[in-house]
């Protein structure tokens, strides 16, 4: 749907 | 990172730290809500399914085990151990959690970054995490006077989300096409929730004077 940035957080 | 994230990560750290310290040092769970404890472990255990197969960075990896950990053992400790589980209150703490599960749960599903089920899981976690706070400020509403370390507590972790703005922010200026829609709304829910009690903490503590913080 939103590809958003990659999961670098908590 | 940046320092920004740092500082809420620590926030939200310390923020453990205070409220096991209470519920353990002090062995009282008065003041702290059950259900708020119990959707920031359905938060972080929903979050952090990826802790197998996201490894970002080694920081990351520990701290998802830490917040599940400390999430999980303060639910344990203010449901079955005694005598904490004797002073918490379910006629004052009993705010319908489900009609904050529910819709985020419908959110997640219908928003998300991508149609894949932890996707879904994630957001869901976004959102609930965003209004988890509320049976707290709800319980602290009621009781109107609100005790020292619970005060550090709430404001603890509304400093955590209040810097992961700034973080959001700072990273937005500086790297190309970062974009994190979804938990820039939510973080900002989140943090809006607080506002009203930021300001009762600071007039509380403004004097130097630790005068017990007052919500009307």
């Amino acid at each position: 749907l939103m590809a958003d940035a990659p999961k670098d957080e908590l | 990172m940046n320092i920004f994230r740092f500082l809420g990560d620590m926030s939200h750290i310390l923020s453990f730290v205070i409220l096991l310290l209470k519920i353990t040092q002090g062995k009282s769970a008065a003041g702290i809500s059950l259900r708020t404890q119990e959707l920031y472990m359905i938060v972080f255990c929903s979050r952090y399914l990826d802790l197998f197969w996201n490894f970002s960075s080694l920081y990351n990896s520990f701290l998802k085990v830490v917040f599940i950990a400390c999430s999980s053992a303060i639910v344990y400790i203010i449901r079955f151990k005694s005598p904490q589980k004797d002073t918490w209150n379910p006629e004052l703490d009993n705010f319908p959690i489900q009609y904050l599960i529910g819709p985020c749960a419908v959110a997640g599903l219908l928003i998300n970054q991508d149609w894949t089920p932890f996707e879904m899981i994630w957001a869901f976690s976004i959102y609930l995490e965003a209004v988890a706070i509320l049976p707290q400020l709800f319980l602290l509403q009621k009781q109107g006077e609100v005790e020292n370390l619970t005060s550090h507590y709430v404001a603890a972790l509304g400093a955590y989300r209040g810097l992961y703005l700034m973080n959001w922010v700072y990273r937005y200026f500086t790297e190309d096409d970062y974009l994190q829609r979804i938990v820039w709304f939510a973080g900002t829910v989140q943090t809006g929730l607080y506002i009203d009690f930021f300001y009762h903490y600071y007039q509380s503590k403004r004097g130097g004077l630790s005068r017990p913080v007052k919500l009307p």
